[in-house]
């Protein structure tokens, strides 16, 4: 693709092919859209973070990634049709456009780039970092356990060789230490959407106890404002609700710590689909897909800017 | 290049808190191999699991022989991701 007009949103894409959209959007909107570099993966790749801005300092943020778990693809591409949204809404769409005059929204489309680049050319079921493990012959650990949330306890394995593996220490993966880092040193972050693949679920915290967030009600609220506007589009159904009772016991992963760090709207999306491709979703539904998260995303973006705090 | 030929994903139901604790215990048997793709949480929300081709018949047996329900929610998981780099492809050229 020359332009992001010609990038073919319906298919799924290699990483060089996303960095390449990436520097695409941010030339073709300078006004908008910035593109910054927190940190290096592993194997040295950039973690790009797209900045969509209309202006001000240090605003008050959204974050939104997607790709943590590499094999869940349908996440970066559903992650490249927001991304265009966003340009393309701004200015014409009143509710978009109200939060970008107030908020910035952040977006990491590949948090674990080592990873995806592994599913495209080894291994399309891999799931964790490519970090070696020493004394282990297993590589990688999950980057949605080795947050500082309830980190090394239930809900996560301290074997290298699990799917779930945490990592020797809580941020010991750059990729995780990177978005620690940036967001503690943004300190205005009021949102953080982290996007995942399959089972259509919307959930909030806690992952990692079955205690009760303090704002549970709203979060619920919002959850369910958020799956009905999704399922309007084509009634795809989401369940919502704290991730131990919807999903299961997960420690150490991104919106327990975010909700700890005092982020209040903090969710994990579990996108498409109910378990009949599961991680190999066809490429045929990634706009669908998109198009109805984005739902959910606008009613969750519409609160924040609408209940600042 | 790692291949998945002949490797399943199984929907595991388990329809009661006895047969939910046998499903678990499956997903825990390393030498099995098993990649959990939906882990077993509750008796409401099946389980999927990829199944390498030679664990296949073990797994299947120890679900049947405790009686557990299962169907096969994708049946050659190479065929699909052959089929998907097909398509990306055919993308790619055009």
């Amino acid at each position: 693709a020359k332009t992001t007009d010609d990038f073919d949103y319906a298919n799924y894409h290699v990483l060089d092919e996303i960095y390449s959209f990436q520097d695409m959007l941010v030339a073709e909107n300078p006004t908008l859209v910035s593109k910054i570099v927190i940190g290096q993966s592993y194997e040295g790749r950039p973690l790009n973070v797209l900045k969509f801005s209309t202006g001000g300092t240090n605003r008050p943020a959204i974050w939104i990634d997607t790709g943590i778990h590499s094999r869940e693809w349908i996440t970066p591409a559903s992650g490249a049709w927001f991304a265009k949204k966003i340009v393309l809404d701004y200015g014409h769409n009143p509710a978009l456009t109200a939060i970008l005059d107030k908020m910035d929204i952040l977006l990491e489309m590949v948090v674990n780039p080592d990873g995806y680049h592994f599913t495209h050319t080894s291994n399309r079921m891999w799931r964790k970092t490519r970090k070696p493990n020493p004394g282990s012959s297993c590589v990688g650990v999950d980057p949605n356990r080795n947050w500082d949330a309830g980190f090394g306890t239930a809900g996560s394995s301290g074997n290298p060789c699990d799917e779930t593996y945490r990592g020797p220490t809580a941020h010991s993966e750059s990729e995780i230490k990177s978005i620690v880092d940036f967001m503690k040193a943004h300190g205005n972050i009021k949102a953080v959407l982290s996007i995942h693949s399959y089972s259509q679920m919307l959930l909030y915290p806690y992952g990692y106890t079955s205690t009760s967030a303090k704002d549970q009600k709203e979060l619920h609220e919002l959850a369910k404002k958020a799956i009905t506007d999704l399922a309007s589009l084509y009634g795809t159904a989401y369940r919502y609700g704290s991730m131990i009772n919807i999903i299961y016991q997960a420690s150490g992963n991104t919106i327990d710590w975010a909700y700890n760090q005092g982020i209040k709207y903090s969710y994990t999306f579990e996108l498409r689909d109910t378990g009949r491709y599961g991680f190999i979703l066809p490429a045929n539904q990634i706009i669908p897909t998109a198009k109805e998260t984005w739902l959910a995303l606008m009613a969750i973006m519409e609160h924040i800017n609408a209940n600042t705090y | 290049k790692k291949t998945f030929v002949g490797d399943q994903v199984l929907r595991v139901f388990a329809k009661d808190e006895v047969q939910l604790t046998v499903i678990q215990d499956l997903s825990e048997m390393k030498q099995l191999q098993l990649d959990v793709w939906r882990g077993p949480t509750d008796v409401a929300t099946p389980m999927d699991i990829r199944v390498p081709f030679h664990s296949l018949m073990s797994v299947k047996a120890y679900l049947e022989a405790r009686d557990v329900q299962y169907t096969i929610m994708i049946k050659d998981l190479q065929a699909d991701i052959d089929k998907e780099e097909r398509q990306m492809q055919r993308s790619s050229y055009a």
